[in-house]
């Protein structure tokens, strides 16, 4: 945050774009600022509303050169834009250069990574040197749009300002430590259901939207993080995660493609199709997956059938799909998540969870979904 | 006679340095020729400072990779000190 912390006394503010940079129509400006305000907004209790006259809390203004505020710009290149912390006046407003070639796209200067960023000093927030934040300094050209998000860093700057916004309570949507009392409460909630759950070197995370709890048998407490301060370009929301143990590689799910992660690392080459792993063209998801490194075979799960993908050939085995019911008697509804720990399979469905013993071929225990975290 | 310009005083990026030290990192403008003190050591920190800051490498000095990043365009709100 700025020097003694300045920030709005109220959550609701209002904008106004005073003037327009003719490089964009009048109407991609006002979405792209759009846009860009609820970023801060999805993560705070601050909502905006948008002014057409008069003096607005944040006033959003194209300009070159000397601009009558005492700091000028530069014309094209460097200095892109300035704003200013919240408070009366000048302050909490945004002016863009206009010596700039604003875009939509990346062939030019992207008005919405800079519009969130100004936006973000608009609100509190100073500069970070965390080079993943969106609030570092230097404009990163390379960033992609589509799966734009912001880091772990600025949420916790703007949440140490404003607080996280109104949560429901099965939605995670404070990402901070367990440290924190609230996703303590949102982690005991006896409503949590997972999206997808997976070892990890020994580990044991559980992914819910945009977040995931990171358990270790080592340590009580589980810990909330950003899926992105983590791996920034597996998506969120994903459908199943596996780790195949003697590759040290955990595969991530979402719709009809998946990812590959060796600890922080990305793997190159990511994202692939699922139906390369021999899944046939008509499975556009999967539920769940769950890798057995004894017997070195993965599980797909998809709604009442699954498939099992043998690790040494690297080949999906035939005679699958089968019912999910018939070879694991008990595990009748749809599965959510899977991991195999301790010579268990645990599935996941809504707020239930179910202890699977593959000898035994039954199930040992019922459990809510949430037991790991010793609520 | 022309004066004889001091060794390194056209060493190239001096100029954007300085500027660059004043505008985000607080170097004072005190009016008084950057380059005789760029090996100084108010100056070799505030390079530091500025390298930490960005994540660079913490040489001291005008390198490359330094350099390459104060040529990237940026936000003008400094990154650390006073913000006035």
């Amino acid at each position: 945050t700025f020097p003694g912390s300045p920030k709005w006394r109220k959550n609701h503010l209002t904008y106004r774009i005073v003037d327009y940079t003719p490089d964009l129509p009048k109407e991609s400006v006002d979405s792209v600022i759009e846009k860009a305000l609820k970023v801060w907004e999805e993560v705070t209790p601050l909502t905006f509303s948008r002014l057409s006259e008069g003096e607005a809390d944040i006033m959003i203004s194209f300009a070159v050169g000397e601009h009558g505020d005492f700091v000028p710009f530069d014309g094209p290149g460097t200095v892109l834009a300035h704003a200013y912390a919240p408070g009366l006046g000048i302050n909490g407003d945004a002016h863009f250069d206009d010596d700039e070639q604003w875009t939509e796209d990346r062939t030019g200067t992207n008005l919405f990574l800079v519009a969130a960023h100004e936006l973000g000093h608009s609100l509190g927030l100073f500069h970070s040197a965390n080079t993943e934040a969106l609030m570092y300094p230097v404009y990163k050209s390379s960033t992609d749009l589509t799966r734009f998000r912001l880091s772990q860093d600025d949420v916790e700057g703007i949440q140490s300002l404003y607080g996280p916004p109104p949560a429901s309570p099965d939605v995670p949507v404070v990402p901070t430590t367990s440290s924190s009392p609230e996703p303590e409460s949102l982690m005991c909630s006896p409503a949590l259901s997972f999206d997808a759950v997976t070892t990890l070197r020994g580990e044991f995370l559980f992914f819910k939207n945009r977040h995931f709890w990171r358990k270790s048998l080592r340590s009580p407490e589980p810990s909330l993080y950003l899926i992105s301060s983590f791996w920034p370009s597996l998506p969120s929301s994903m459908d199943a995660a596996y780790e195949v143990t003697n590759r040290d590689t955990v595969f991530i799910f979402k719709g009809n493609q998946f990812w590959a992660v060796r600890g922080h690392e990305e793997q190159a080459g990511y994202p692939k199709s699922i139906h390369t792993l021999g899944l046939p063209e008509t499975v556009g998801k999967i539920d769940a997956a769950v890798s057995d490194k004894v017997k070195k075979k993965t599980y797909f799960f998809v709604e009442d059938k699954y498939w099992r993908f043998d690790e040494k050939k690297q080949s999906m085995e035939p005679g699958f799909p089968r019912k999910i019911a018939e070879d694991f008697p008990g595990v009748d509804s749809k599965v959510d998540a899977a991991f195999a720990a301790f010579g268990f399979f645990y599935f996941f469905s809504g707020s239930s969870q179910l202890e699977f013993d593959p000898n035994a071929k039954k199930v040992t225990h019922v459990l809510k979904s949430n037991t790991w975290f010793n609520c | 006679y022309p004066l004889h310009s001091r060794a390194g005083d056209e060493e190239p990026g001096m100029e954007l340095l300085q500027k660059y030290l004043e505008n985000y990192y607080g170097l004072a403008k005190d009016g008084k020729q950057f380059i005789r003190k760029k090996n100084s050591s108010p100056v070799v920190k505030k390079i530091q400072e500025m390298q930490k800051f960005l994540g660079l490498e913490m040489t001291g000095k005008l390198d490359s990779s330094t350099m390459d990043v104060m040529l990237k365009p940026r936000c003008g709100v400094p990154d650390v000190g006073g913000f006035t």
